[in-house]
């Protein structure tokens, strides 16, 4: 057979398929057509994003599509992590006359 | 220490995989996964305790704008015990609600909780031999995650700034490159040695990562997994009781 009538194969989805397969995937739906835009480069950034990851992963880790990939990295820290003292050890206090008072 | 353990393997023992929603409680659900898991290793019998009472019932009443596990662990204390989940369910919405604690009966309570000791041979030695422990990890790479072990370096997840509590119930080795080969994973190039992992149940549902569950590279501290190692102690009669976590 010429390689004209070769079958080519899975061709890769365009960003806006993937981001409509996320969609139903996940059951998003957003409010207006600007809020769609801009998480659809939400989700293009987070796509690259995690591609840059698997290729920095020392270990067999892989990143890609996930329920929070339409998220910023600050809006899934604000819904999904600690918020209170997110990222600081809690205050320790010391006690009042102990040995410690003075010391570097 | 064994060369592996999941304490998955044992029936009663790890509770269903929760959904935190848009509710920030990951300190809360895990803090009630390990009660959860020390009971059924302590008691031989399944329990799931009521993480809508951990937020509702808290020092500060508004759970769902986050909090760290001893938190959750002071509140048991204080209230002598927890709810069962199925009395007093969780509503998953950031709005306070009144404390119920006295109006259920109690299903589970501790005598106390420590912080185990920042390195990651002791904590292995507690998880195999006590039962699952709290962590507290920087959460950066979990938004991206999939499946497989994470294995960054510091400069990629910094294991100062932890933002996210997890459960850790297990630890074991990747299998050598062939192996994983022949399990059809991607096609970039994989390490050719195994990989020893820790084994960790997360709070958002089951369809995210590996079933809900994520694995992390141990030995240099990932994310920093040894920060906050916390667990809560059902029981003090035997001080010396040691259990056979399954390989």
């Amino acid at each position: 057979r010429s390689l004209k009538n070769q079958d080519p194969g899975p061709q890769p989805l365009e960003l806006k398929q993937v981001f409509v397969l996320f969609q139903i995937q996940y059951n998003r739906s957003y409010s207006n057509p600007e809020e769609y835009a801009r998480r659809l480069d939400i989700f293009a950034h987070n796509l690259a994003q995690a591609q840059q990851l698997e290729e920095e992963d020392l270990g067999t880790a892989e990143f890609g599509v996930t329920p929070f990939s339409d998220l910023t990295e600050e809006e899934f820290g604000q819904f999904y992590g600690h918020q209170r003292m997110a990222g600081e050890a809690p205050s320790v206090g010391r006690k009042v006359g102990s040995e410690e008072w003075g010391e570097p | 220490v064994p060369p592996t353990c999941d304490w998955r393997k044992l029936p009663g023992i790890i509770s269903p995989i929760k959904q935190q929603g848009n509710c920030s409680c990951c300190w809360a659900m895990a803090a009630a996964g390990n009660i959860e898991a020390l009971w059924g290793i302590r008691y031989h019998q399944p329990v799931e305790v009521s993480v809508q009472e951990l937020l509702d019932c808290g020092r500060c009443g508004d759970g769902c704008k986050g909090g760290f596990t001893w938190d959750a662990f002071i509140t048991v204390l204080n209230n002598s015990g927890l709810a069962s989940a199925k009395d007093y369910p969780f509503l998953g919405n950031t709005k306070p609600h009144r404390c119920l604690a006295k109006k259920y009966k109690k299903v589970a309570w501790i005598q106390d909780f420590i912080m185990l000791q920042g390195n990651e041979q002791a904590i292995a030695w507690y998880l195999a031999t006590k039962g699952p422990i709290t962590v507290t990890i920087n959460m950066k790479l979990l938004q991206h995650y999939q499946r497989g072990v994470i294995q960054a370096m510091h400069t990629t997840c910094d294991p100062q700034r932890v933002d996210h509590s997890v459960l850790l119930v297990g630890f074991g080795k990747s299998k050598s490159v062939a192996g994983r080969q022949a399990e059809g994973g991607s096609s970039r190039p994989r390490p050719h040695h195994p990989i020893p992992y820790w084994i960790l149940k997360n709070s958002w549902g089951a369809e995210w990562g590996e079933e809900g569950y994520f694995r992390l590279h141990r030995g240099n501290n990932t994310c920093g997994i040894t920060k906050y190692p916390v667990t809560a102690r059902v029981d003090l009669r035997v001080k010396k009781r040691l259990v056979s976590c399954p390989p």
